[in-house]
C-alpha cells in the first residue's frame, strides 16, 4: 500500500 | 482584537471538526481575519483555516496577535453557547486570555468566558500554489459516506481521477470495494452535483482514517472540493461564507 509520506516533505518552512 | 460572529455555531463546528486532529493551535489574528495552521502529531495531515474579516461584523484587529489555544478547552467553552447565539471574541494587545461573549438574540442572557492562552511554538509551513491535475466538487455527505464505507474494508483508499470519472477503491482482508462517481448535473438539486475538472489523469493512495477525520467538517458546507496532483498532498476543502474556508491537506502514500 506504499509508505506514508510526511507533510513536511512537500511544504517547506516559512 | 474584537470580532463578532452572527452565529457561534460556525466556530463551534470548525473547532469540533479539527479538535481530534490538532490539539494546541495558534489563532493568528490580523486585519484580514483569523487564521490557523497546524499539523497533526504524526505530521501526515495539515489543517488550514481562514475566517476572513468579512465573516465577522464588526471585525477589528489593531495589532497582529497569535492566540495560543488548547482546542479541547475552547470546545468546552463553545459548548456553553447556544447555536444561534452571537459570539464576540476579544483579546488585548499582549493577552493572557481570550474573552468569549455569547449573546442570545431572543433573550437578554449574556454569558462571558475567558480562556487562558498558551505559548505555542508552532512551525508555519509555506503551502505552494498548485495547479492541480484534478479538482472534484461533490456533496460533502457523499464523500463522508464513501470514506466511512471503505474504511470498513481497508486502511487505505486509492483515488483515481480520469475522464471517465473519479474512482475510490480499496482492498483489504475481507475483499475489495470501489465507488465510482461521474460528473453529474442535477438542475433541481444543484447541491447533488458532481463536477470533475481534469487536466491530466491522476491516481494516489491515502490513509482513510485521516479522510474520515476530515469529514467531521461535513456539517460546515454542502459541498467538498478534492484537489489532486501526482505525488503532492491531497487538498480537501470546505468553503465557508465570505471566502472563509477550512482546508485539510493529506500526504499521500508513496511507493510500489
Amino acid at each position: 500500500e506504499g509508505t506514508q509520506a510526511n507533510i513536511t516533505q512537500f511544504f517547506g518552512g516559512s | 482584537l474584537e470580532a463578532r460572529l452572527e452565529q457561534a455555531n460556525l466556530l463551534k463546528k470548525v473547532v469540533d471538526a479539527i479538535k481530534d486532529l490538532v490539539q494546541d493551535c495558534n489563532f493568528d489574528c490580523n486585519d484580514s481575519g483569523i487564521a490557523l495552521q497546524a499539523m497533526d502529531n504524526s505530521h501526515v495531515a495539515l489543517v488550514s483555516m481562514m475566517l476572513k474579516a468579512e465573516s465577522f461584523s464588526p471585525f477589528r484587529c489593531d495589532r497582529n496577535i497569535a492566540l495560543g489555544i488548547n482546542l479541547s478547552s475552547l470546545m468546552k467553552v463553545l459548548r456553553c453557547a447556544q447555536n444561534e447565539d452571537i459570539l464576540t471574541l476579544k483579546a488585548d494587545d499582549a493577552p493572557d486570555v481570550v474573552n468569549l461573549v455569547f449573546e442570545s438574540s431572543e433573550s437578554d442572557r449574556l454569558s462571558e468566558y475567558d480562556i487562558k492562552l498558551m505559548d505555542i511554538d508552532q512551525e508555519h509551513l509555506g503551502i505552494p500554489e498548485t495547479e492541480y491535475s484534478a479538482t472534484i466538487s461533490m456533496p460533502a455527505a457523499e464523500f463522508q459516506r464513501i470514506c466511512r464505507d471503505l474504511i470498513a474494508l481497508s486502511e487505505s483508499v486509492a483515488i483515481e481521477a480520469t475522464k471517465e470519472g473519479v474512482k475510490f477503491s480499496c482492498s483489504g482482508d475481507i475483499g475489495n470495494g470501489a465507488v465510482t462517481l461521474r460528473s453529474h448535473t442535477n438542475v433541481e438539486k444543484p447541491e447533488l452535483n458532481v463536477d470533475i475538472a481534469l487536466s491530466e489523469p491522476v491516481a494516489l493512495t491515502f490513509s482513510l482514517k485521516y479522510l474520515v477525520n476530515f469529514c467531521k467538517a461535513s456539517g460546515l458546507s454542502g459541498t467538498v472540493k478534492l484537489c489532486l496532483s501526482s505525488e503532492v498532498p491531497l487538498l480537501v476543502e470546505y468553503t465557508l461564507a465570505s471566502n472563509s474556508y477550512l482546508r485539510f491537506y493529506l500526504a499521500p502514500k508513496i511507493g510500489d
